[in-house]
């Protein structure tokens, strides 16, 4: 897993996987 | 202790799914901090927004932000409780999460509010590892 690998992603997919696995109510 | 490539998840605590982590380390005590997934997802950590000592937490509610390479991560607590201490050296050097986001990257100590702490809703590491092998493979 690429270190920092979370300022590669574009705004959607970090929303996306934010979402997704880092779930805040 | 469970490990996924560079990705250690120690067995000695107990995991939130939004990657934090509680445990338990005396008399009403808990160590609170995030896994070595989120830390490796958000690579060097700028700042921490983090709440003050009496303040109260809520399992699952925000608990602080991260702030990395203009991007912001919110994480939940993984136990309802009350912070009672803030790991000031954290604070001061966030970037210090990358060498040990377990032991001397503890992020708040909270006193929870039930004798329960830490079981429900949060998983044993072996699971917590599958947790994070699923979100591996989405990426």
């Amino acid at each position: 897993l690429m270190e920092g690998i979370a300022k590669y992603l574009s705004e959607a997919q970090w929303e996306q996987f934010r979402k997704r696995y880092f779930p805040v109510a | 202790v469970s490990r996924i490539g560079p990705i250690v998840l120690p067995a000695d605590r107990y995991y939130h799914p939004g990657h934090t982590w509680a445990k338990p380390v005396g008399a009403g005590e808990v160590l609170v901090g995030l896994d070595a997934f989120a830390r490796r997802i958000v690579g060097d950590v700028r700042a921490i927004d983090l709440p003050s000592p009496g303040e109260r937490v809520e399992q699952g509610r925000r608990l602080w932000t991260l702030r990395f390479d203009g991007r912001a991560l919110d994480q939940p607590a993984p136990l309802d409780g009350e912070v009672i201490e803030v790991n000031e050296e954290i604070l001061r050097h966030p970037e210090r999460l990358r060498e040990d986001p377990y032991e001397r990257g503890w992020i708040l100590k909270v006193r929870p509010r039930d004798e329960q702490c830490c079981v429900a809703n949060l998983f044993a590491s072996d699971l917590a590892k599958k947790w994070v092998e699923l979100a591996i493979q989405d990426l």
